[in-house]
């Protein structure tokens, strides 16, 4: 039957003139992967929540955007990655927050979902839960990306965010 | 923030986010990504939703599941739900987008703000289509 793929790298403040030709090209080619990941496991058949976990992991280990490699800073200097699945048919459910040491933190929820009872799982016990089920570890130096520290850095200095009540949180 | 939502050949719908979180967060801050109904929603006929922005204004507005619900209860067009979510965001100060797709695969892109990176692709569209401003 018919099967559709909508994705999403983030949305902010993207103004035609901060993008390089450079950088919009390999933007369209980061999200061009992941719908390809996505669409060939729906061409051939395969469920909807394997095409959403296969595509998000191509964007978390893509470093342009802001998730797994490549993610934002906290105010203190470390990555903490949050993500959440949803399965339509069974009203399943899985998420993590504050993971620090998974790669993939979308294959992190899905074991949250269909390997715990529970729904979220959040910080050390969410890594320690990890380590258990046997995901894929990495240093928590593998989410760092020099354009990500140069902003955390920018924000220091001026603390935008704290202006910004919209960005009051950070 | 990163994010995935699905239609499969047997009419099944998921949806998937993920995220570092905003720049800078404190106390062990966490927006709307991991929470079900607020960053990411699905439900077979319905739809399945994941939103990206500032977090706080997500989660309040119940962003994912209101897109759902408007459908679901309102009987609004997946387009329409989208935009009339995001405009609650945006009523509390809160900015951002979301992608969704109904029961029947259709997409919908709505934000308020300058750019989301975004792309859609399906049985009928075999070509991917991307989108930045």
């Amino acid at each position: 039957g018919p099967w559709s793929l909508a994705i999403h790298g983030g949305a902010g403040v993207i103004k035609r003139g901060d993008l390089t030709p450079e950088k919009e090209a390999a933007y369209r080619a980061g999200l061009d992967a992941a719908m390809a990941a996505g669409a060939k496991v729906l061409k051939a058949g395969g469920s909807s929540l394997d095409a959403v976990e296969a595509t998000v992991r191509v964007l978390e280990d893509n470093p342009l955007f802001n998730a797994g490699k490549g993610a934002v800073f906290t105010a203190e200097g470390k990555n903490e990655l949050d993500a959440s699945i949803m399965d339509g048919k069974t009203l399943k459910a899985g998420a993590v927050a504050g993971v620090t040491r998974t790669k993939n933190p979308i294959s992190l929820a899905r074991a949250v979902m269909e390997q715990s009872p529970h729904v979220l799982l959040a910080r050390d016990g969410a890594d320690q839960f990890s380590k258990e089920k046997g995901l894929e570890q990495v240093d928590p130096s593998y989410f760092r990306t020099e354009e990500r520290w140069k902003q955390l850095e920018t924000w220091r200095k001026n603390h935008q965010a704290a202006l910004d009540p919209t960005h009051l949180f950070g | 923030t990163v994010g995935a939502v699905a239609l499969d050949q047997a009419g099944h719908v998921a949806a998937a986010t993920s995220t570092g979180g905003m720049t800078g967060k404190r106390w062990g801050r966490i927006g709307d990504s991991p929470i079900i109904g607020a960053g990411t929603y699905a439900r077979d006929g319905v739809c399945a939703v994941s939103a990206t922005g500032s977090g706080e204004y997500f989660i309040r507005e119940t962003a994912a599941r209101q897109v759902c619900d408007r459908i679901a209860w309102k009987g609004q067009g997946v387009q329409q739900a989208g935009d009339d979510t995001i405009k609650s965001i945006g009523a509390i100060g809160g900015d951002g987008g979301l992608i969704a797709i109904d029961g029947q695969g259709r997409a919908a892109f709505s934000m308020n703000d300058l750019g989301m990176y975004r792309g859609a692709v399906s049985s009928a569209h075999p070509v991917a289509r991307t989108a930045i401003f």
